[in-house]
């Protein structure tokens, strides 16, 4: 465990929170995306099958339960407590284009061609497309709540502290996992244009407008 | 030597 790796569960850890803390005190789930949400718990249930057979540490294990059960309960939430407040409408993208290439993807470029570590590696390469359905439905709304831009940063954050991670295990450990690597720098890249929107207008007090 | 895959990450 280093800082970096920490500090990017943190942000993996306060992301979820927020977006709990949005829909349960808002009592909806307007500008959320229930397709992306569906994606995370796939990617969550797929990356910790061996939550029972392969125990690391009690942060691990805790950590992987509370990704798990906070995935699943969003998409209950989502879909059926506050299934009247979910923007159909503008959730429509086709999240099949993300699972099949991904799943393919994962027959092919594997580190070992086993069931768990076939899982493990399409988990990987999920993820690092699952925000597309939200970040494509915030650009058909064309703005985002404050609190979903506070949630989408600290989300994106989260894979950009594991980078760094990895650099530190890199030189520090001689370690490196070049799948993780490259989907977490894809990952990364997709929240850019939101970054720098976050930063130039949401931390100035103004609202995430994109330019219609 | 080094694991292949980081498994130890969340």
């Amino acid at each position: 465990m280093n800082i970096f790796r920490l500090a990017g569960d943190l942000s993996h850890l306060a992301a979820i929170i927020i977006l709990l803390i949005k829909i349960w005190k808002t009592r909806s789930c307007a500008g959320i995306s229930g397709r992306s949400q569906v994606l995370f718990a796939i990617v969550f249930i797929t990356r910790y099958l061996d939550l029972f057979t392969n125990f690391i540490s009690a942060y691990n294990t805790a950590m992987k339960v509370f990704f798990l059960g906070s995935s699943i309960g969003t998409v209950y939430l989502m879909y059926l407590k506050f299934k009247a407040t979910y923007d159909h409408n503008h959730d429509t993208f086709r999240i099949e284009f993300l699972l099949l290439p991904t799943a393919l993807l994962s027959l092919v470029l594997n580190h070992e061609f086993s069931v768990m570590e076939i899982l493990w590696t399409f988990s990987i390469y999920l993820e690092s497309v699952a925000i597309l359905p939200q970040l494509f439905m915030v650009s058909k709304t064309g703005e985002a709540e404050s609190i979903t831009s506070h949630y989408l940063f600290a989300l994106g954050s989260y894979r950009g502290l594991y980078i760094l991670n990895w650099i530190y295990r890199y030189y520090f450990e001689g370690f490196y996992d070049i799948i993780a690597i490259v989907a977490g720098c894809v990952q990364t890249i997709l929240y850019c244009d939101f970054f720098y929107l976050y930063i130039t207008k949401v931390l100035k007090g103004k609202k995430l407008q994109l330019p219609a | 030597s080094t694991p292949t895959s980081s498994k130890d990450e969340l």
